[in-house]
This record gives C-alpha cells, structure tokens and sequence, in this order.
C-alpha cells in the first residue's frame, strides 16, 4: 500500500527528508 | 615424474575448474540480476500482469485474513507475522496478541496514545509510517514514481472538474492557483507498518474519486519496473485545498492490501469482486476539515 501527496506549495517549498528515508507518521516532510 | 606431474595437474583442475564455473555463473547471474531490475516491462509484460488474477487471490485474501483465530493459537500465527515482517509490538495499543481477533484486525492494529509526535513546525507532516519512495516537484504533466519511472498526472488524478480553472490547456497548470509550483510525495508501507493514515496537512477535503483498478503490488521493486503503476492500481484520491493552494491525498490499494477505509466517507467500497473502468466521484462539501495527524484512514488486508 501507498499514500501519494500532489500539492501546491509556494516556490520555496523545501522537504526535509530523503529518497529512501524511514519516516513515522507525524515527522516533517517539508515547509515553506 | 609423469605420473607426479599427471596428479598435481589433475588435482589443479579437479580442485579450481569448478571454483571457476561457480564464480563465472555468479557473476553471470548478478549481471542478469542488475540489468533486470534496471529495465522498464515492456506493454504486453504490464498486459500480462493485469490478466493475473490478482483481485481474486486479493479476496481470498482478505476472507481468510477476517477469520476469528482460536486464542491458544493467536501468539503463535502473529508473533510469525511479526517476526517475518518486523513488527514493532511494543508500539501497539495492546501487546496482548490474543486481544486480536484476526490477521486483519492485527494488521489494522492502533498505536499506543503519544506513541508518535506531530511536528507542528512543518507544514506537511508524514500521513503515515514507511519508506519515501520518491518526492520532488512537479514540472510536467508526467510525475515520477521511482527516480525515472513516471505516471501520468492526469490519468492519476482524472479530469480537472472540481476548479474553474478548465480554459487552461495544460493540467499541471489548471491545478495551480498561484504563481506557485507543484509537488509530490510517495510512501510506501511496508507489510510490517502501521496501517493507518493520517492527515498529512492542515487542510479541507471537497471531492473523493474512486478508481477501479488493478491490485498490482505496489512494492518498490515493481514501482520501479511498471510505468505508470499508481494509474493501473484501485485508489482513493481525495482532492481539496490547503493554506498554500491545491491539495490530494491518495491512497493507493495493493494486492494484499486492497481495502481501503477513510473514516469519513461511509460510501467509500474497495476491492470490489467486479472491476470497472469508470471512477467513483463524490462531492464531500465544504464542511469537512482535518488538521495535521487527525486519523483519517486505514488499510485492511484484502
């Protein structure tokens, strides 16, 4: 099973995770 | 002498030939094995595929996985999972095994109460526990999967009906309400995570659309052989806004985990026994908002 997010962000938008990362729900992903 | 000779060559050959055909046929197979796994399936193998039964096997799946276990035996059939899958047990709301009825009800399992942290310093949250397959932004009608598999957007996500942004030709660009950019996330849950989901952001669901579709495994290994693979599967996608513009959420179903359940919308039915080629729309209204990490959903084995 996937979650896949599609959105729109500001062009300043930056994630803060890697390709391949382990992630816990609730764990930044990203902010502008 | 000759005879000496005769032996040392004998022993020479008998001892290192067949330590060389083992290496070359390693070496040969590792090479296989890479070239394989970079290579993209042709059309008539992504055909082939989708002729599998997998939405029944899917079924039986599920049927079997609903049954009541006796209690005697529960410990033992889970404590396998868990084992096999990596489990984190001590993360369960209840560490007795025999409190779950089924298989099911284990892999839909809640999590102990303030056993996962919300950081409300970001913007966008992880909606669940996994693996980040892929993230990145969006410049083209063309997504990417895994890095150089891609998906089309507008297949994924079906036609543009729920803004008044219809004159714009492009659809990346009919999503967008602002000098603003596109951007996507994919994550992947694997057989021994937590299976629920959870608002990924602050924002307002305003449609749901119900696709029907394939159950292929999702896993990153077919991800990064079928293209297009999140438009073939049976998904949920939930369209809406947020602080900063447009907004989805999708979950997509897989061959073992083909049922999807999202709390909110009573109407949602996955895994179908019938397969139809057409979507499920559904307007949710303007009155339905989720913070960051509000439960919003789960998968459930079949």
């Amino acid at each position: 099973s996937t979650i896949v997010l599609v959105f729109e962000a500001p062009v300043n938008f930056q994630f803060t995770i890697l390709p391949g990362d382990r992630v816990q729900m609730g764990q930044g992903l990203g902010r502008v | 002498e000759r005879t000496s000779d005769r032996f040392e060559w004998k022993g020479i050959l008998t001892r290192f030939v067949p330590v060389g055909i083992c290496l070359i046929a390693v070496m040969q197979w590792r090479s296989y094995r890479k070239k394989s796994s970079e290579r993209l399936a042709n059309k008539w193998e992504i055909d082939c595929y989708c002729m599998l039964p997998l939405r029944t096997v899917s079924r039986w799946w599920g049927w079997l996985a609903d049954k009541e276990i006796p209690e005697f035996l529960r410990p033992v059939v889970y404590g396998l999972y868990a084992n096999t899958f990596g489990v984190k047990l001590s993360e369960a709301l209840h560490e007795d095994l025999r409190s779950y009825p089924s298989l099911a009800d284990f892999f839909a399992r809640p999590l102990k109460s303030g056993i996962r942290q919300v950081d409300h310093e970001s913007d966008l949250v992880s909606p669940c526990d996994g693996t980040v397959l892929h993230f990145g932004t969006v410049h083209t009608g063309e997504i990417e999967q895994v890095k150089g598999v891609t998906y089309s957007l507008e297949k994924f996500l079906g036609e543009n009906t729920w803004n008044n942004n219809n004159n714009v030709k492009d659809y990346r660009t009919s999503l967008l309400h602002n000098a603003h950019t596109l951007y996507q996330c994919v994550i992947y849950l694997a057989p021994g995570d937590y299976h629920r989901f959870h608002s990924a952001a602050n924002w307002k669901p305003t449609h749901r659309r119900h696709f029907h579709g394939e159950l292929l495994s999702v896993s990153p290994r077919i991800a990064k052989w079928v293209p297009g693979l999140f438009c073939l599967n049976e998904r949920a996608v939930y369209l809406g806004s947020w602080d900063h513009g447009f907004f989805s959420y999708t979950a997509v179903g897989a061959t073992n985990v083909g049922t999807v359940k999202v709390y909110c919308d009573k109407t949602l039915h996955t895994n179908h026994p019938k397969k139809s080629d057409r979507c499920k729309d559904l307007c949710l209204g303007n009155g339905t908002y989720f913070k960051k990490g509000d439960p919003f959903g789960e998968f459930r084995m079949g």
